[in-house]
């Protein structure tokens, strides 16, 4: 339990004092706010700039909560093909999914709409994918969509998590995850965040889930306000993290966004999981832009923390990480995360090392363990394949067996990490087996990949086999990834590597060492050895670039600082070539070609590159962007008046545009509305004053003599609407009449006439069929208890007694 | 029972030669070119309207000669995936 913190930041959302897993909402009672997403945000950051979209059933963009930060660029209709997301409404609100997801991420905060999403700032798109036939195509050009534009990509869907079911991605699919995290985010990766599975009732196993358990994707698990495994949750080793969501009756929930402009407490399971941590990821990603996709991972099993969650399996690896097959390594961090990746240098390569069993078939025998081992060096040999500390371990087996449910599968680290790659599944009759199948394991994180890994088998039958059949392993795969180099450690060389840049010290210089130890004292009164050949024609007192009495091309520093001889001066300083000196270069330039603050080539760390004056600034001016990889100011697109890490990411426009997502398109005249397929401004429905698009539902506000209902704009109300002002706004509202009414003059009893099935009683209606049998007695009860002016009692008896008199 | 397959009336090609050559394509079999898969080069989403929506069997007709073309690398109907949401 964490200290009180409401007194910090209050939102006006009318959800906001029931989102305790964010902040401590009331005194007197226990609060969760372990996640620190509050100190995240007091720390500055909400997600600006960071663009996340929903593969889902569509997104609701006109929800009040999320049209301000909705993103038309970071939305497509992969169903309908065309641009718009909105889902599919029917009378049984199927397609809500997207955006209740949508909501825990970037719901608008303190609009006194609803909740706050965890990077309210944040811009957030939807894909809509699920509302129509899945298949391969489908979903890899949903993983596919604008990937130099949308940063995270979050889902909270996959195969049937009935525990029976072993589904992934399809070739294609596959290859939009591997073009993604390879081109994605120009070069930086795409950012995959996943749902674990909701089969834990049905015995399922995440590992059965391709997605999941795939080392590009996120896989994220949940736990209940009291840190207890939800019923829902599915076990398994490729869970990085887990966030809070509902659990028992007990035990409060998550609220969010839903469909048809409202909001839910309803139960969320591991799908809200997914969006939350993606709202964490954008947190991060607005503390450092540059992080890659392993980054994001890397951080993710550096700040997720066990806290209260139970479990009977933490453990912790040999590398220092605590590690649960239910949570992974335990709760995600808001606070932890942003401050690690604001001050996060990027892990070395990637290197993928592959050893696979030699092709001897063994038997799986019933209650006995099945052992195969494979000695792997981590692919010392191969330089460019070479894994030291390891990332991801894949197996990936080929099995033929008479049931695939018996089946428990564990890997065993040469370090003695023992994970459960599969669990036995009960309901999984299928004899297929699994046909080069790949699990995956987290728990070897950070881990020495060097040594014997064992792979271990059991196969317990829970009903009646053949005894003759059995099961085999023909082949495995043990796939390693990882880095050469230690991932963190491996950063004191490029702290030391700036640091030497800011106070260049010909000292550090390995080559300026190499001689010395060959210099006798003796030498140091008279030297006649060789000079550098750096020295110039005078020659030099000894053999070091700091003994010539003058330089060839230019000395670097003073006499009494220790004169040397360069060819080329270093970063922070330029040659005067006259003076053969090395000359300071003006304060913050790396390179330049004279001492004056205009005299700049390119600028150190954390300064950028003005262009037109040469000069080095903290903060670009406007119509300018900080590019990080280039450390200069880049000139914005001609439409915008800023923007931020591209010239096409605006966020905000010159005269005569405005900003659609995060680019500036023409201001269209009342009446029409800007297409993004056709880059011109076409004409609204006619019943529309403003829009965002052609059809009658997407009026802003409603042409003169129309009045707005439900969603359209009308030339009259229909039945069961009338007339009404509409707080703010120019036009008339039809409003609903009284229930059961079909025509009525205004709000409250001004009913004039009724749906079937029901009569007109004194301006309401009353249901036909209630209390035909009333005597006088009775009725006298009714008037007499004054019965039909209270509205709970009107349909009690009235019209009877009405009509007895 | 074992899953039975649901056969589409889409496709997945790989043909390299560029949005032009697919089209061409597309059209000598019948097919409509939907534009790139994603951000994956050089493949092709085609969808046949006088197929069957929904089948249980790969459909065979002058449509299928495609998979013979030398110009297609490769080629694939489109399977229903069942997905769930969580």
């Amino acid at each position: 339990h964490t200290r009180n913190d409401l007194n910090f930041v209050h939102f006006n959302d009318p959800k906001w004092s029931g989102m305790w897993y964010i902040h401590c909402g009331d005194r007197s009672s226990r609060c969760r706010s372990e996640m620190n997403i509050l100190a995240a945000w007091q720390r500055g950051y909400t997600g600006k700039n960071v663009v996340v979209t929903i593969l889902d059933d569509g997104i609701e963009r006109n929800h009040p909560d999320l049209a301000q930060n909705y993103d038309q660029l970071a939305s497509y209709d992969v169903n309908g093909n065309d641009h718009d997301p909105t889902p599919r409404y029917d009378s049984s609100n199927e397609n809500k999914h997207g955006t209740r997801c949508a909501g825990e991420v970037a719901a608008v905060a303190n609009n006194s709409h609803c909740i706050v999403g965890i990077a309210y700032n944040a811009r957030i798109g939807g894909i809509r994918m699920l509302d129509g036939d899945v298949t391969d195509v489908v979903e890899a050009k949903s993983l596919g969509i604008r990937p130099d534009y949308i940063d995270i990509y979050s889902a909270s869907w996959g195969p049937d998590d009935d525990g029976k079911t072993v589904d992934g991605p399809g070739p294609l699919a596959k290859q939009a995850f591997e073009q993604g995290i390879k081109k994605g985010r120009k070069g930086l990766g795409s950012i995959f965040v996943w749902a674990s599975g909701n089969g834990g009732r049905e015995g399922d196993h995440c590992s059965c889930d391709g997605y999941t358990n795939s080392i590009y994707t996120i896989s994220v698990s949940s736990t209940t306000e009291n840190g207890n495994k939800p019923w829902y949750l599915e076990v398994c080793s490729s869970t990085l993290a887990t966030t809070y969501s509902s659990g028992e009756f007990y035990d409060r929930k998550i609220v969010t966004t839903d469909l048809r402009q409202r909001c839910t407490d309803g139960h969320t399971g591991t799908s809200v999981s997914a969006p939350m941590v993606a709202g964490v990821i954008a947190l991060a990603l607005e503390a450092n832009p540059l992080i890659t996709w392993r980054d994001v991972q890397h951080l993710l099993v550096k700040t997720s923390r066990p806290a209260h969650l139970k479990a009977n399996d933490w453990k912790t690896n040999a590398a220092g990480h605590k590690v649960s097959h239910l949570y992974g390594f335990g709760l995600v961090d808001a606070e932890a995360m942003v401050v690690e990746a604001k001050k996060w240098r990027s892990v070395p390569s990637q290197h993928t090392c592959t050893r696979i069993s030699d092709r001897r078939t063994r038997y799986i025998r019933p209650d006995q363990y099945l052992n195969a081992s494979i000695s792997s060096s981590g692919c010392a040999e191969q330089a460019d394949q070479s894994v030291v500390y390891l990332e991801h371990v894949v197996v990936r087996v080929l099995i033929v067996h008479p049931r695939r449910g018996d089946l428990q599968i564990n890997l065993i680290s040469p370090s003695g990490t023992r994970s459960q790659l599969l669990a036995k599944r009960l309901l999984d009759n299928s004899n297929e087996g699994f046909r080069n199948w790949e699990f995956m394991t987290v728990h070897c994180w950070g881990e020495k990949a060097e040594g014997q890994w064992t792979l271990e088998i059991f196969d317990s039958p829970s009903q009646h086999r053949n005894p003759e059949v059995l099961g085999k392993l023909k082949e495995w795969t043990l796939i390693l990834h990882g880095t050469a180099v230690h991932p963190y450690h491996s950063h004191t060389s490029h702290h030391s590597r700036s640091r030497m840049l800011e106070i260049p010290s010909p000292s550090r210089d390995p080559k300026a060492h190499e001689p010395q130890q060959e210099i006798t004292e003796e030498e140091e009164e008279e030297y006649d050895g060789p000079c550098r050949t750096e020295c110039g024609d005078q020659g030099c007192d000894g053999p070091n670039a700091d003994h010539c009495l003058n330089c060839v091309h230019f000395s670097l520093r003073s006499a009494k600082t220790g004169r040397t001889c360069v060819s080329q001066c270093p970063l922070g300083y330029y040659g005067d070539v006259e003076a053969r000196r090395c000359r300071r270069c003006f304060r913050g330039c790396e390179t330049c070609v004279g001492r004056a603050s205009n005299q700049c080539l390119s600028c150190r760390r954390g300064l950028y590159l003005h262009a037109d004056h040469s000069s080095c600034v903290n903060e670009c001016a406007t119509g300018y962007f900080a590019d990080d990889v280039q450390r200069q100011c880049a000139k914005c697109h001609e439409n915008c008046l800023k923007c931020v890490r591209d010239s096409d990411r605006c966020t905000a426009c010159n005269d005569g545009y405005s900003l659609a997502g995060m680019t500036c398109v023409p201001e269209c005249a009342d009446g029409t509305f800007f297409n993004l397929e056709e880059m011109k401004c076409i004409i609204c429905h006619h019943s529309c004053a403003t829009c965002t698009g052609p059809g009658k539902e997407e009026c802003i506000q409603c042409a003169k003599d129309f009045l707005q209902q439900e969603w359209k704009c009308v030339p009259a109300c229909t039945e069961g609407y009338y007339p009404g002002e509409a707080a703010g706004l120019p036009q008339k509202m039809c409003r609903k009449c009284e229930e059961n009414c079909l025509s009525c003059q205004g709000p409250g009893v001004t009913c004039s006439r009724c749906r079937e099935g029901y009569n007109l009683v004194s301006r309401t209606c009353i249901a036909n069929a209630t209390c035909n049998n009333a005597d006088e007695v009775f009725c006298e009860m009714v008037k007499s208890n004054r019965l039909c002016e209270k509205k709970l009692f009107r349909q009690f008896c009235c019209r009877t007694c009405l009509m007895t008199g | 029972l074992p899953s039975q397959n649901v056969y589409t009336n889409h496709w997945a090609v790989r043909i390299s030669g560029g949005r032009e050559e697919a089209d061409k394509l597309a059209s000598k079999y019948g097919y409509i070119n939907l534009g790139q898969i994603g951000s994956l080069e050089d493949h092709y989403h085609f969808h046949h309207s006088k197929v069957v929506r929904r089948s249980a069997f790969s459909t065979r007709g002058t449509h299928s000669f495609i998979h013979m073309d030398p110009k297609v690398d490769w080629v694939q109907q489109q399977v229903v995936k069942a997905r769930v949401k969580r």
